[in-house]
């Protein structure tokens, strides 16, 4: 089926958050997406942390606020240890 | 301020760097001259020294680079990562990467690679990012322009946490980003501005949005890079959709969160007479049309209709307003007038003639 637009864009940035959380703070690329695991998942773990660095509200959702704040020209540096 | 994980630090206190290559973005001498000047901010600051050197290997090599230049941390092409560096250590320890898809400057167009440069060099040096919206060490890319740059006091603390104090008789000291919720924070100006209210502080704004809840922190360059900082007095005509800004004997016209062309001009232009050097605060009345301007401790009334003051001012500022105070900012809002003297605020309600209510600067950020 045809996708719908929503949706492609929600993949997008799914994607966008996923690669930022993985290049600035150590969100371990996922092999076994088809396998859930129980504990909480693993990017919201990092999303809360990303946004408590920036002092943003800790929703562990990629908010509006979030994704202004991802998508600032920065270091490449990332800003937790890896 | 964070020190990198292990401590990592230069065994000796004379370092070396070389530009390896240049980008044809930017005149050779003025990226020598922006790399210069970015070793100077942590040299003022330590007992470090930065000699340039050519042709031979140095601690810190900097150069420009693109996309995967292996070293595991491949660039992305315009905006997104700007630079990256390496901690302190042999080889590549120290080394400076830039993005030569950036668009590097020597101004507040694209990115300024003074800035950049100073900030990769704090990893350089041992430090990781600091989540202070203020320290040049915050991860994100926000402009200043070179000429007023002062490094802030939390990358001075991080950087002298290393390698000790500067051998200067006297320590440098530098700016310390306001904390909404500190009870000793005063205001230079602070104006409305299409229902949102901005607070400005030496070079930082505080916004505050009717629908957020927290309120936000920026530099003032961040929205309008060719404004000075230090703000002294700013209200907005509404009707006109217009912001006055206020510094020495100059101001600037906001159309929303562009510059008008034309600005800045001198506030003679507005009818104050040669003695008055300066605005302290001002407000709009959106009912009268009329503009209050504050000047030590009297103010004056502007009619933006005739576009000409208004005769028999300046008045003392107790005659009209009840309290013999200095104003060092006012707004309006819901038509009460807010007059901030310190840490504290007066509430005047103009049509009572008299001041209403007392509260403490801060009150407008839910601490």
């Amino acid at each position: 089926f045809p996708v719908a637009p929503e949706a492609e864009d929600e993949r997008k940035t799914l994607q966008f958050v996923e690669s930022y959380l993985q290049n600035f703070y150590s969100l371990q690329r996922d092999h076994q997406p088809h396998l859930r695991n129980k504990g909480e998942n693993p990017l919201a773990t990092k999303l809360k942390e990303m946004q408590a660095f920036f002092g943003l509200q800790v929703t562990g959702k990629p908010d509006p606020e979030t994704l202004e704040m991802m998508k600032k020209p920065r270091c490449g540096i990332p800003d937790v240890e890896q | 301020y964070v020190i990198t994980t292990g401590n990592p630090k230069w065994k000796k206190n004379n370092l070396t760097y070389r530009i390896l290559n240049y980008t044809p973005k930017m005149r050779r001498a003025d990226v020598d001259a922006a790399i210069r000047k970015a070793f100077s901010v942590w040299s003022n600051v330590t007992p470090l020294t930065f000699q340039k050197v050519e042709d031979k290997e140095a601690d810190i090599m900097l150069s420009f680079a693109y996309r995967d230049h292996y070293d595991n941390s491949p660039f992305d092409g315009p905006n997104g990562q700007l630079a990256h560096a390496f901690q302190p250590g042999e080889g590549i320890g120290g080394d400076v990467h830039f993005d030569e898809e950036e668009a590097w400057t020597k101004d507040g167009r694209g990115y300024n690679l003074f800035i950049v440069t100073a900030h990769e060099l704090g990893h350089s040096l041992g430090l990781s990012h600091s989540n202070d919206p203020g320290a040049l060490m915050y991860p994100t890319y926000s402009y200043t322009d070179p000429k007023e740059f002062l490094l802030p006091q939390d990358d001075i603390d991080g950087i002298q946490a290393i390698y000790g104090r500067s051998n200067a008789a006297v320590q440098p000291t530098g700016p310390i980003t306001p904390q909404a919720c500190d009870p000793n924070l005063t205001f230079d100006a602070i104006t409305t501005l299409r229902g949102e209210i901005i607070f400005f502080k030496g070079r930082y704004m505080l916004r505050r949005h009717p629908e957020r809840i927290e309120t936000e922190i920026n530099f003032i360059s961040l929205f309008w890079p060719t404004l000075p900082s230090g703000i002294q007095a700013a209200y907005e005509n509404v009707e006109r959709d217009e912001v006055l800004l206020f510094k020495e004997d100059k101001y600037w016209v906001l159309n929303g969160y562009n510059i008008v062309p034309g600005y800045p001009k001198q506030i003679y232009h507005l009818g104050f007479p040669k003695t008055v050097k300066r605005v302290n605060a001002a407000y709009n009345d959106e009912t009268t049309g009329k503009t209050y301007f504050f000047t030590a401790d009297r103010y004056w009334r502007y009619d933006e209709k005739k576009k000409s003051m208004d005769h028999g001012y300046p008045r003392k500022i107790v005659s009209h307003f009840g309290k013999k105070i200095r104003v060092d900012a006012a707004f309006q809002e819901n038509g009460y007038v807010y007059l901030f003297h310190g840490k504290t605020q007066f509430q005047f309600d103009p049509h009572a003639k008299q001041i209403v209510r007392e509260m403490e600067s801060i009150s407008w950020f839910r601490c």
